[in-house]
């Protein structure tokens, strides 16, 4: 009845009939509202027990639409470094942002006020962050709130978006992006969501916000009720999916909750986007709350679809997803998410694979284009790292360029399909180039890794430039990013519970079951040739694990089911005299007989003990431990420990100190290590200890000396004093009172004041407020004893109240 | 000057220090500085801020706290910059 019946759900909320963006009953306009959100209602789903938190200037928690679903635990003020998020009131009405976003996430339904949110039912925070000095700290503090509490963090904002700004997120905020992934909501992954930008009349591009072309944030854009792309619209490829927005203004706009206790319809902007699809989310996660944060964007890949939504670049990739750069897979559908995740099956791990073509300067040409081309295996030789099927694709590149915005930039897919990591950028007239960037693209998203890949970087000069000054592409790096099975297919080895038919990769492998003795088959003779893997004994069947035994090794139990196999896998050692696959030790990978003592190589996470053949996941002294080759590797003497590298030491040995994570030789005082010439340097003669040979570069000051801000001196300059210091051994030269010359020390023991200042009870008071009315009068006052008269005083103020 | 933008450095430092929160006071006393807790959920990241350094200059200006840098103690420090961000 729900399903038939669209007027089913009416809610007395006074805009209700003005979000057309969630339903739209009236048959007689063309209105389409085709992101489902009533019919993912209609099911039950309304974003019960899911937090959802916005990243902004703050949330009205008593705005009559939002304090019932106000969650105070999801919920900071970073700004303020308080619990209150509560937005800064001001004339302006600078800080409505928050309070809207969090209205289109939550607003509460049937309560007569406003408009009903997305996930009516679901707990709504803020935090506040934006209102003050944004810095990495600020960024990363503010994702990092509650991991465990809060399921989807939400934001709409971000670098400018005047079309030559490239920023992102710092080294903390990536940080904080990570430990999110991997350790919020109990391990599954926090779920980030990104407005992809506002920049469109500026011709700017998202692929230079390094928050929307972040493989863990996922990227929303916008379009309007009649599937048109909104003015204010970026493009670039990593944007996943799409909702409607506010647009032209001949078409309706989104109703949002506002700051005061209000409503509108004033807001315009992909800001909304994230809060609906954060929203959506929400309603999938009640649906299925063990959804990770990569199964989220599995669901939003599989069931966002183009429907109306014009645009001119829509393509089909080899994987069979249409795609775009404008809208994503294209307009979000919740209720065929809810769906699909009522049945999702995790998809496997995920997979890195980075390829760097040969390192070698590529010149780019002006009004040409440069192709360089990699052919990958996915990394298929090495299990852990194999990607097969594809989800993000991240090129990294550093390039130097007389001007930036003249640069566009393609990667082209071995299955052909073609992706613009950039776009020209009229306004971008930088000579920085890219250095290190990372493109973000999800459009190959489901194809096959393997193959040739190619970056076409074209250089169109947009206005006249030194054809002599090249731009240069220095190095570029690929970073696939997937899974070594196909993540949809029933039979992948998540899935399945019936008997491994095949080898199974090498990863699930390494934990594989214990050898069993071996029974004898009791089997018919068959007429067809056996597997080439069968030994004389025939067979029951055409695959290797129908042999009665084999020509080279067995491998497998009755539980598991054995078959017959030309090599041992990984974690297995090939028993010559049994002709079987036997067990490594815990942690080998590759070995040569089950002892601890025997391992060849290691697993992810291991790591080979040289000195006694065995594996462990922390090195003995003296040895750090190496990533690619995961062996212990000796550190570089003089380091004692070392990290990660063997120069990158954490302690050295006698003679040696550490300078940051260098060891340098322990100079005796009033010497430096001089890092050039390796050896111990003297110091400036007033320096007792520094760090350089300069006077300026004094860390303690010489016998005698006083620390003068950086320098030492003997004595100090006007207008300080010396005095004792904290935590030095020496004296330091403190700051005299304001405008005083000479002093003895601190607080009010001026002897001496700067010119057009006079010596007033040993404090310096600026001549314009004492002066005297007549010299010889107040010398004759001062004669007379008339000084202690407040009248004479006023008169003769300097005569009488000087005391110098 | 990127791209338009000059950065404005503040008062405010990121650090990384292992050992636990007495060690990053410890070393928080030793440069003047104030130790403001850890960062959100990462591990040994610290927020300083030194109350001699100017809350906004627009170069990173040298003194005595800058010498935290070298302290062998201290794996990584970043003076914060403000960055310009826009909502949408």
């Amino acid at each position: 009845q729900a399903q038939s019946d669209p007027s089913f759900i009416h809610f007395n909320d006074p805009k209700w009939s003005n979000m057309w963006y969630i339903h739209c009953n009236d048959k007689s306009s063309r209105c389409r509202s085709e992101m489902n959100i009533l019919a993912a209602w209609q099911r039950g789903y309304t974003g019960k027990n899911v937090v959802v938190t916005i990243l902004d200037d703050g949330i009205e928690m008593n705005h009559p639409d939002l304090a019932q679903n106000y969650d105070h635990l999801a919920s900071y003020d970073v700004n303020g470094n308080d619990h209150d998020p509560t937005p800064r009131y001001d004339s302006r009405n600078e800080n409505i942002h928050g309070t809207r976003c969090a209205g289109e996430v939550a607003a509460v339904a049937n309560n007569s006020h406003c408009i009903v949110g997305v996930a009516y039912n679901a707990h709504i925070g803020g935090i506040r962050m934006l209102d003050g000095d944004v810095t990495d700290i600020v960024e990363a503090k503010s994702l990092g709130i509650r991991p465990d509490y809060i399921d989807i963090y939400s934001a709409s904002w971000g670098p400018k978006d005047d079309g030559k700004t490239v920023d992102g997120p710092g080294p903390l905020t990536k940080q904080a992006f990570e430990q999110g992934i991997k350790k919020g909501r109990k391990g599954l992954g926090s779920i980030f969501v990104w407005a992809s930008g506002n920049g469109g009349r500026q011709g700017d591009h998202c692929s230079c916000d390094g928050y929307t072309s972040n493989i863990y944030t996922i990227s929303i854009s916008s379009t309007t009720e009649n599937g048109n792309k909104p003015w204010y619209l970026e493009v670039c490829s990593s944007i996943m999916a799409t909702t409607y927005s506010s647009g032209e203004f001949n078409e309706r706009k989104i109703v949002t909750t506002d700051l005061r206790q209000h409503c509108t319809d004033g807001h315009t902007g992909t800001s909304v986007s994230a809060p609906i699809v954060a929203g959506i989310i929400a309603l999938v996660l009640e649906a299925n709350l063990l959804l990770t944060w990569r199964d989220v964007q599995h669901l939003l890949v599989k069931t966002s679809r183009p429907v109306h939504l014009k645009a001119d670049d829509w393509m089909i990739n080899a994987a069979g997803h249409t795609v775009s750069h404008l809208y994503g897979f294209g307009l979000v559908d919740a209720e065929a998410m809810v769906l699909e995740a009522r049945k999702w099956m995790t998809v496997p791990h995920q997979h890195t694979c980075s390829q760097i073509p040969e390192r070698r300067t590529r010149y780019i040409h002006a009004g040409q284009s440069l192709n360089s081309s990699i052919t990958t295996t996915g990394c298929s030789e090495d299990p852990e790292q194999h990607v097969d099927y594809l989800e993000h694709v991240v090129v990294k590149v550093l390039v130097v360029h007389p001007r930036r915005g003249d640069l566009e930039i393609n990667l082209i897919s071995p299955s052909g399909t073609r992706s613009q990591l950039l776009a020209k950028r009229l306004f971008d007239s930088s000579n920085e180039g890219f250095r290190n960037w990372e493109f973000m693209t999800v459009h190959f998203w489901g194809e096959r890794a393997e193959g040739t890949w190619t970056l076409e970087i074209i250089d169109s000069p947009s206005k006249l430039r030194n054809a002599e000054v090249l731009g240069n592409l220095k190095e570029w790096t690929l970073i696939l990013y997937g899974t070594s099975q196909n993540p949809y297919q029933p039979g992948s080895a998540q899935h399945s519970h019936s008997r491994m038919l095949e080898i199974p990769a090498p990863e699930e492998i390494l934990d594989g079951p214990e050898l069993d003795e071996e029974d004898e088959y009791n089997v018919t003779q068959t007429s067809r040739p056996c597997h080439s893997e069968c030994g004389n004994q025939a067979c029951d069947g055409p695959k290797a694990d129908h042999c009665l035994n084999c020509v080279h090794f067995s491998f497998g139990s009755l539980k598991s089911g054995r078959t017959c196999v030309s090599h041992c896998p990984l974690g297995y050692y090939e028993d010559i005299v049994s002709r079987r696959c036997r067990r490594c030790y815990k942690g080998c990978e590759r070995c040569a007989a089950r002892s601890a003592g025997d391992c060849l190589s290691c697993r992810r996470g291991f790591y080979l003990n040289i000195l006694n053949s065995s594996c462990t996941d922390t090195c003995p002294p003296g040895y750090f431990a190496d990533e690619n080759q995961r062996q212990c590797l000796k550190c570089l003497d003089p380091c004692m420990r070392c990290l990660r590298y063997a120069d990158r030491c954490t302690a050295c040995r006698e003679g040696y100190s550490l300078a940051g994570m260098t060891c340098v030789p322990e100079c005796t005082n009033g010497t430096f290590f001089h890092l050039e010439e390796m050896t111990c340097s003297p110091c400036h003669s007033s320096c007792r200890t520094c760090t350089g040979p300069g006077k300026e570069e004094c860390i303690q000051c010489a016998e005698d000396y006083l620390q003068q801000e950086w320098r030492c001196v003997q004595t100090c300059i006007p207008g300080y004093y010396s005095g004792e210091a904290a935590g030095v051994p020496h004296k330091m030269c403190h700051r005299c009172e304001e405008n005083c010359l000479s002093c003895s020390g601190p607080g009010t023991t001026c002897t001496k004041c700067k010119e057009g200042y006079s010596l007033v009870s040993r404090t310096c008071i600026v001549n314009a407020f004492c002066n005297n009315a007549d010299e010889v009068f107040c010398e004759m006052v001062k004669s007379n004893r008339l000084c202690e008269k407040k009248l004479y005083r006023q008169f003769c103020c300097r005569t009488c109240l000087m005391n110098g | 000057v990127v791209s338009g933008h000059r950065d404005v450095y503040t008062n405010h430092w990121a650090v990384r220090i292992t050992g636990g929160q007495e060690q990053a006071d410890k070393i928080a006393a030793k440069y003047g500085y104030m130790n403001l807790g850890q960062i959100g959920s990462l591990d040994d990241h610290y927020h300083f801020r030194h109350s001699r350094v100017v809350r906004r200059a627009a170069y990173s200006l040298k003194g005595p706290h800058s010498f935290i840098h070298m302290d062998p103690e201290v794996e990584w420090a970043q003076q914060q910059v403000v960055k310009p961000r826009v909502k949408r």
